[in-house]
C-alpha cells in the first residue's frame, strides 16, 4: 500500500441529500467548520486556503499560518467523487468537538473541489466516524484518537436524529456513551462482521407480510452519511414498485394521497425487526406550492469486494437510535423516541 | 461523561436544487440518472 498518495471512492449522491451538520474548530486559536458526522467514512477533511475551485469560495477555508498548534504531514490525498477528485494535502492540528480536544489529529485540507455539489452544499467537510481500515493516507481517525487520549469514558459514540423537519431539535452526536432518554425499551446489540464500515448482517426485508429481499441474508452498514435507504439496484427497483414509487423528472415518488394504503418495509436483523411506515420512508417535500413524496429508497450499485452491500442511512436512523461500539466491535438499535 | 454534539437539520442540496427548479438540469449536467441507478 502506498500512504503517500492514496485515494478512497465515495458516491457523489450520498451528499446531495445529507440534512444534518454539527460543528467542529480546528487550530489555536479555533477556526470553525461546519462538518457532517459521516459513520460511512473515516477521513477528517475541510476546505484549505490554497483552494482556488468555487466550492470553496462559497465555504470557510482552513489558515494553517494562522494556527499556532498547526504542523504539516504533506502527504497528498485524493477522494474520488462521480464527476471528479477531491484532492488535497494532510496536515495535522488541534481538533476540537464541543468541548474535547483532539491533539495531533491528522486531517485533510482540500485544494479541489468538483463540480457545483460541494458550492451549493451546507457544509464544509466530514469528519468520519468509520473503522481505521477505511482512511485514506493511513490518518488514524478522530474517534481513534480519542480513545488513544482517553477523551472518552467508554469506547462509542450514539447517534440520535430528531424527524423535526425545521432544523432538527434535539438531534444529537454522543461521544463516550448512549443516552437512554433518546430511545424506548433496551437496545438490540448487533455484531459487526466487518470492520470498515460499521457492516452489520441482515436476515431479511419484508415488505408488508412478505420477505421480498435478503431471505438468505445479506450486508448492510449504518451510515450516517448516507441520507437514504439504498440497496443493490435490481432490489430496489423491485422495492419501488412494490410501494407504488414510480420514476417523475429523474426520480422516484409517490403519489402523497396513498401514503395509507402502502406497505410497511421491514428489516429484520438479529432476530429483531425494524419496521419503518410510509411516513418514515417516504420524504415530503412542496414544489411550487404542490406536496411532493420522493421515495427514501434509492439504487446504489456497490461491487465485490466490498459489496452489495444495503446502506440503512438517515431514513432508517431517524426511527432507530443508533449507538456505534468500537469497544464490542456492535451497533446497538433501539426505537428513537420522538 | 458523555459529550453531547448538537447536530442541527438543514435543507438538503436535493430539495434545494428541487425548489429552485434545478434539479433536472444538474442531473443532466451530471450525466446522473437516478432512476436508472435503480434499474
Amino acid at each position: 500500500s502506498c500512504n503517500v498518495y492514496s485515494s478512497v471512492n465515495e458516491p457523489l449522491i450520498n451528499y446531495l441529500d445529507m440534512e444534518y451538520f454539527g460543528t467542529i474548530s480546528i487550530g489555536t486559536p479555533p477556526q470553525n467548520f461546519t462538518v457532517i458526522f459521516d459513520t460511512g467514512s473515516s477521513n477528517l477533511w475541510v476546505p484549505s486556503v490554497y483552494c482556488t475551485s468555487p466550492a470553496c469560495k462559497a465555504h470557510p477555508v482552513f489558515h494553517p499560518s494562522q494556527s499556532d498548534t498547526y504542523t504539516e504531514v504533506g502527504n497528498h490525498f485524493s477522494i474520488q467523487y462521480g464527476t471528479g477528485s477531491l484532492t488535497g494535502i494532510i496536515g495535522a492540528d488541534q481538533v476540537s468537538v464541543e468541548g474535547l480536544t483532539v491533539d495531533g489529529q491528522q486531517f485533510g485540507e482540500s485544494v479541489k473541489e468538483p463540480g457545483q455539489t460541494f458550492v451549493n452544499a451546507e457544509f464544509d467537510g466530514i469528519l468520519g466516524l468509520g473503522y481505521p481500515s477505511l482512511a485514506a493516507g493511513g490518518v488514524t481517525p478522530v474517534f481513534d484518537n480519542m480513545m488513544a487520549q482517553n477523551l472518552v469514558a467508554l469506547p462509542m459514540f450514539s447517534v440520535y436524529l430528531s424527524s423535526d423537519p425545521q432544523g432538527g431539535s434535539g438531534s444529537e452526536l454522543t461521544f463516550g456513551g448512549y443516552d437512554p432518554s433518546h430511545f424506548s425499551g433496551s437496545l438490540n446489540w448487533i455484531p459487526v462482521t466487518k470492520q470498515a464500515y460499521w457492516q452489520i448482517a441482515l436476515d431479511g426485508i419484508q415488505v408488508g407480510d412478505t420477505v421480498m429481499f435478503c431471505s438468505e441474508g445479506c450486508q448492510a452498514i449504518v451510515d450516517t452519511g448516507t441520507s437514504l435507504i439504498t440497496g443493490p439496484p435490481d432490489k430496489i427497483k423491485q422495492l419501488q414498485e412494490a410501494i407504488g414509487a414510480t420514476p417523475i423528472d429523474g426520480e422516484y415518488a409517490v403519489d402523497c394521497a396513498t401514503l395509507d394504503t402502502m406497505p410497511n418495509v421491514t428489516f429484520l436483523i438479529n432476530e429483531v425487526s425494524y419496521t419503518l411506515n410510509p411516513t418514515d420512508y417516504i420524504l415530503p417535500d412542496l414544489v411550487e406550492g404542490m406536496q411532493f413524496c420522493g421515495s427514501g429508497f434509492q439504487g446504489l450499485d456497490i461491487p465485490p469486494p466490498a459489496g452489495p452491500l444495503w446502506i440503512l442511512g438517515d431514513v432508517f436512523i431517524r426511527q432507530f437510535y443508533s449507538v456505534f461500539d468500537r469497544g464490542n466491535n456492535q451497533v446497538g438499535l433501539a426505537p428513537a423516541v420522538p | 461523561a458523555l459529550h453531547r454534539v448538537p447536530l442541527r437539520r438543514h435543507q438538503s442540496l436535493r430539495k434545494k436544487l428541487r425548489a429552485q427548479g434545478q434539479l433536472s438540469e444538474f442531473w443532466r449536467s451530471h450525466n446522473l440518472d437516478m432512476t436508472r441507478l435503480s434499474e
